[in-house]
């Protein structure tokens, strides 16, 4: 489960 | 704005689509095979059937879901982490605060992505079917009828409205794609102390938006429809965040146990925030 945080600082996440 | 030049507005539609390409979680041609798929009348039954906060939480996770890819979409877009996102967390929050109560005041960085789900609805334009009023939902074809359950039909046709509308357009996918970074840059950033920054990106990006709708032959006005098209996303949107807490203050242990955190960072301001990272 993502927080906002995580998806803006993880590198990559959802991409085709 | 004379200080941009043609290769910058160029260079910049040319991120902005390749951007949009990459994230958009389903291509056009794979949605438009699947447009014969719609749900069997027993399977609308069954969505019809479904209590109220399981049909919630199911909306909830799709809509998650498709913002995922809406949030990576604004990542990629030139500027936009540069604006505030990264450099002002590290430098606002974390010293300050420390990380853990950081991620607890979401606020700091969710006014940034307040539009992603106006970005969502603009995208669901390439899974809509105008000729038989459905959407593509959790695997088929679903017209307004499977959301009953939720119990906000108004919600339901004015999203189905707007859905309808922007097909009659027929934006081509970069138009769709500048459209969307557009509309995210018209997100609310009341506490961002670099305002002009984002005006002018925001101005930047409608320049770009004009220079493809110019380069695809596309009639006078259309930038000024689109542009009036804001307004109803924001309604949209806050029709939502209505239905929302009213569906809350009904069922609030359903939202904090069962819904995507990424859900109620984005949607609840005055929800508890996810939990602190370790």
């Amino acid at each position: 489960k993502v927080t906002l945080l995580q998806l803006l600082l993880d590198h990559k996440n959802n991409e085709r | 704005s004379p200080t941009v030049s043609m290769a910058e507005l160029e260079h910049l539609a040319q991120n902005i689509s390749k951007s949009h390409m990459e994230t958009c979680q389903y291509l056009r041609e794979e949605l438009q095979q699947m447009t014969w798929q719609a749900f069997l009348q027993e399977e609308v039954e069954s969505y019809q059937s479904k209590p109220r906060e399981v049909m919630w939480q199911l909306c909830a996770i799709k809509i998650t879901e498709a913002i995922q890819y809406v949030v990576e979409f604004a990542k990629r877009i030139d500027g936009f982490m540069e604006l505030s996102l990264r450099g002002d967390v590290t430098q606002r929050g974390a010293p300050r605060f420390g990380w853990g109560s950081l991620v607890c005041s979401g606020a700091l960085y969710q006014d940034d992505l307040s539009s992603s789900l106006e970005v969502v609805f603009v995208r669901m334009c390439r899974a809509f079917d105008p000729q038989n009023n459905t959407v593509y939902f959790d695997g088929k074809y679903a017209g307004p009828d499977v959301f009953k359950s939720l119990g906000c039909d108004d919600l339901i046709s004015s999203v189905f409205d707007f859905g309808k509308n922007l097909c009659s357009m027929h934006l081509s996918e970069d138009e769709i794609a500048l459209f969307s970074a557009f509309v995210l840059m018209s997100a609310d950033r009341s506490w961002l102390q670099e305002k002009l920054k984002v005006e002018k990106l925001q101005q930047k990006i409608q320049l770009a938006l004009q220079h493809v709708l110019q380069k695809n032959h596309r009639e006078d006005g259309i930038l000024t429809k689109l542009i009036c098209k804001v307004s109803t996303l924001r309604a949209l949107c806050n029709r939502h965040t209505e239905k929302l807490s009213a569906f809350r203050s009904l069922y609030p242990d359903i939202v904090r146990a069962h819904f995507p955190p990424l859900y109620k960072e984005l949607f609840g301001s005055d929800f508890e925030q996810a939990m602190p990272i370790e």
